[in-house]
C-alpha cells in the first residue's frame, strides 16, 4: 500500500468532555453543540457510538480554557433532560495522522494503532475519516506518540 | 460565521459493526484493524469513546459485501480475548458535511444536527474532524437527510 500519510499533528491543549447516559432521541446532539457554539466554544473531535436502551454517550474535545464555561452550559442541559452526567479529563493529547485518499485506511489505522500499542500507549478515543485518523491518549505520552507515529510512516519530524 | 461547508455526501452501502465490551488495553485496536486490513476490508469511519472498567467499545463501518468475512475475523478475535461481543447493523446510511477550516465547527455541527433533528432523524453515530462531520442514521432516511443537509448549508444538490 502506497504511503498515504502526509503529516502527523499533536494537540495538547484540549480537554475531553463526555456526556454519559443522555437521551438517545432526535435533538439532543443539536442542543449540545448549539449551546457550545453560542458561547463560541470550539470543538475539535466529536465521537458518538451507537446507543443502547434509548441512552447514549457523546464525547468531544474543547480547549482547556473553555472548560469552566462548558461545565456550566452542560450542567444546565443535564438538568433540563433530567438524566445523564458529564465527565471531564484535562489529561489528554490528540495525535492525528493526516493523509489523502486513505479510503483503504484500515491498513493505515492498523499501523498507527500498532505503533502506539508497541509503546504501551493506550488509545482512549478514536475518530477517523479518509483524510484523518485521530487518537486521544494520555497527555504525558503526547510528544512520544508524535515521534512514534512520524516514524512508523517514514516522515521527518520538522518541529 | 462564513459558509464553511462545501459539499454533502451520502453513503448507503456500508454496514455498522460494533465490538462491545472488549479489553481497553494497548494493542486491541491494532489487532482489529490489522485483521481487517489483511483481508483488504475497507473501513470508512471508526469511532471509539472513552472506556470504563477496563472495557471499551469500538464501532466502525465497512461495505455490506464484506460483512460475512468481517464476522468470521471478529468472532476469532473475540474468542482469543475471551470477552466481548460483536453486533452488526446493515440498515444504515452515512451522511457527511465536508468543508475546510471548520475549526469553529461546533456551529456547523449544531446546524447539521439540528436540521436532522427537525426531520425527526435520530443520529446513531458521530465522527468529526475540522474537514468533515459524519452522521450515521437509518438507511431509509438517507436520501431525505442528504437533501436536508444540502438545504441547511444553502448548497445546490447536483446529483
Ligand atoms: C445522542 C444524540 O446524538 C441523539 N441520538 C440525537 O440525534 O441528537
Ligand atoms: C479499545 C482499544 O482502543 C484499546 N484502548 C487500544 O489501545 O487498543
Amino acid at each position: 500500500e502506497k504511503l498515504l500519510v502526509s503529516g502527523v499533528t499533536l494537540k495538547s491543549d484540549d480537554a475531553r468532555v463526555s456526556l454519559n447516559d443522555i437521551p438517545d432521541r432526535p435533538g439532543i446532539a443539536a442542543e449540545v453543540f448549539h449551546a457550545l457554539a453560542a458561547q463560541n466554544i470550539n470543538v475539535d473531535i466529536i465521537v458518538q457510538s451507537t446507543g443502547k436502551d434509548n441512552k447514549n454517550t457523546i464525547s468531544f474535545t474543547i480547549p482547556h480554557k473553555d472548560l469552566k464555561q462548558a461545565r456550566e452550559i452542560l450542567e444546565l442541559l443535564l438538568k433540563n433532560w433530567g438524566t445523564g452526567s458529564a465527565s471531564f479529563d484535562e489529561n489528554i493529547a490528540i495525535v492525528s495522522a493526516v493523509g489523502v485518499g486513505m479510503k483503504s485506511h484500515s491498513g493505515v489505522a492498523a499501523s498507527m494503532f500498532k505503533s502506539l500499542a508497541d509503546a504501551g500507549i493506550n488509545i482512549e478515543m478514536i475518530s477517523t475519516s479518509e483524510i484523518k485518523i485521530s487518537c486521544v491518549i494520555a497527555k504525558d505520552r503526547g510528544r512520544e506518540a508524535l515521534q512514534i507515529v512520524h516514524d512508523v510512516f517514514g516522515l521527518t519530524q520538522t518541529a
